[in-house]
């Protein structure tokens, strides 16, 4: 465990709490993507399926169940708790058009022909298009809340330092997973044109508005 | 791999 390791994952969990939190406190999901908040729920189980097979630290397997709850507490709120706040009208990109074509490559390009491997592989290529649904929404409404922008700033930020994280155990450890990393510089690619908006006009604003 | 090496990462 490195320091970019670590951060990364800190980070990760701050977005997944901030994003909680604000459903929470406004008693709201509006402008949150309901499809992607559901994505990531599947991302989380069809990845952490190992927690059945294989104990790898306490710290692992806590972080694992932290995600898996908060992922699907925010689906509860979204589709249950807050349904009537939930902007299903401007969330309307197609899933299956990410889910059938990821799981397809999951099956061709993976390390090993297992059903637990293929999942853990259509995890990792999932997650690097599941926010898709929500900037697609927020290119639609033309506009995100700051809380939402502070939402994706976190969770595009850990996978960027899930890469450095790569890059030192590649040097310090001659780890090198092909498919996380190529998944994650797509996944960090996405969030690119955001991070550019995010810092040149988040500061001082109240919102933030997305070109089409 | 899954077998000599789990997936140590979240």
């Amino acid at each position: 465990m490195n320091i970019f390791r670590l951060t990364g994952d800190l980070s990760h969990l701050a977005a997944i709490i901030i994003l909680l939190l604000k459903i929470w406190k406004t008693r709201s999901c509006a402008g949150i993507s309901g499809k992607s908040q559901i994505l990531f729920a599947l991302v989380f189980t069809s990845r952490y399926l190992d927690l059945l097979t294989s104990f790898i630290s306490l710290y692992n397997t806590t972080m694992k169940v932290i995600y898996i709850g908060c992922a699907y507490a925010t689906v509860y709120l979204i589709y249950a708790k807050f349904k009537a706040t939930y902007d299903g009208n401007h969330d309307t990109f197609r899933v299956e058009f990410l889910v059938v074509p990821v799981g397809g490559l999951a099956f061709l390009v993976n390390h090993d022909f297992s059903p637990l491997e293929i999942l853990w592989t259509f995890s990792i290529y999932l997650e690097s298009v599941a926010i898709l649904p929500q900037l697609f929404m927020i290119s639609k409404t033309g506009e995100a809340e700051t809380i939402t922008t502070h939402y994706l700033f976190f969770l595009g930020l850990y996978r960027a330092l899930y890469l450095i994280n790569w890059i030192w155990r590649f040097y310090f450890e001659g780890f090198f997973d092909m498919i996380a990393i190529v998944a994650g510089v797509v996944q960090t690619i996405l969030y690119c044109d955001f991070f550019y908006l995010y810092v040149t006009k988040g500061e001082g604003r109240s919102q933030l508005s997305i070109p089409t | 791999k899954a077998d000599e090496t789990p997936h140590d990462e979240l």
